[in-house]
């Protein structure tokens, strides 16, 4: 549970419009204040995007942040 | 070799979502 509310969390850092999906636009927002670049942000959209449709939903994110923190997609 | 590329996008998961903690513990 508290993976879950975790990752609702970041989602929503991420999902600034609250459009309940994120797009590749929306990390690279995040650029500054993630202080990561451009290109690390394009891959860590691939690797989240499962079914490599150009956007995240929660689903995909928390899949991620569980392989994150357990290292292997348990989700 | 999808091995490697685990790794990669380990590391690469990592450093974002390391990012994203830091962010959230850096702020009041």
């Amino acid at each position: 549970l508290a993976l879950l509310e975790k990752s609702r969390e970041f989602f929503q850092i991420c999902d600034r419009e609250e459009k309940g999906f994120i797009n590749r636009a929306d990390l690279q927002h995040l650029q500054t204040e993630l202080s990561l670049s451009s290109n690390e942000l394009q891959d860590v959209f691939d690797v989240l995007d499962a079914d490599q449709n150009g956007s995240l939903t929660l689903e995909e994110f928390t899949t991620g942040f569980s392989q994150f923190l357990f290292g292997e997609k348990t989700i | 070799d999808p091995n490697i590329k685990g790794a990669a996008s380990e590391g690469v998961l990592a450093n974002f979502f390391n990012s994203l903690l830091s962010k959230k513990t850096g702020s009041p």
